[in-house]
């Protein structure tokens, strides 16, 4: 069974800026 | 302030707390961008974008004062302290070993708190353009801010070396985002 979710660094970080303009929207 | 993991556990697991510890790191690099006077009047979308390329360059910046370049070590927040080598299992040394380099360079200026947070709003402007919409609006803010930057300057007139030395460590960083911010992270999916 897949148990991690594998990602870069770059797109790691893209995803909790993109997270937290959404939440702060 | 993240812990990486001690000996006796296994290296994925090492992988998660490591991976988890940029969590923080990079909303913490949000706030800082909020709070650098003129970012915020950018379009939220040029804000993102410029966050999105700019924000590995500017931990890259943070995490200097973890690196000791002379004893080859990186003490995290909690105060553990890892050695280059140990460090190595996590299969980051190339990026560690330009770390070093890099945290030897910055840190050889010796510069102040204010100052190394005016170094990070440069650095964080001065990113990538490729998905900017305002580009003018950007290199509006980046050129106050290198005004601004001249600071160390003022405080050092017998020094008028150290301004050029520090814009030239944007390249360095550039290159360290390009070759590094692929790297790989871990986590956990339960």
């Amino acid at each position: 069974p897949k148990t991690h979710r594998v990602m870069t660094l770059a797109d790691h970080i893209s995803h909790i800026i993109t997270q937290d303009f959404a939440r702060n929207q | 302030a993240c812990p990486v993991a001690p000996a006796s556990r296994s290296s994925q697991e090492v992988w998660d707390s490591f991976s988890q510890c940029f969590t923080p790191a990079v909303r913490e690099v949000v706030e800082f961008a909020k709070s650098i006077p003129g970012f915020q009047s950018l379009s939220q979308h040029d804000q993102v974008m410029l966050l999105k390329s700019g924000t590995f360059q500017v931990l890259m910046v943070r995490f200097c004062s973890l690196f000791d370049a002379k004893e080859r070590a990186v003490t995290f927040l909690n105060g553990q302290t890892y050695s280059l080598a140990s460090l190595r299992a996590l299969g980051m040394g190339s990026l560690l070993d330009a770390m070093f380099d890099f945290s030897e360079k910055l840190g050889s200026m010796g510069l102040e708190p204010d100052e190394m947070a005016l170094f990070m709003a440069v650095v964080l402007v001065s990113a990538d353009r490729s998905g900017i919409v305002d580009v003018g609006a950007v290199e509006q803010l980046q050129e106050n801010l290198i005004k601004a930057l001249r600071l160390i300057t003022s405080r050092r007139p017998d020094d008028s070396t150290l301004f050029p030395k520090l814009l030239l460590r944007l390249p360095d960083l550039r290159t360290l985002n390009n070759h590094h911010s692929d790297k790989l992270l871990a986590f956990r999916i339960d």
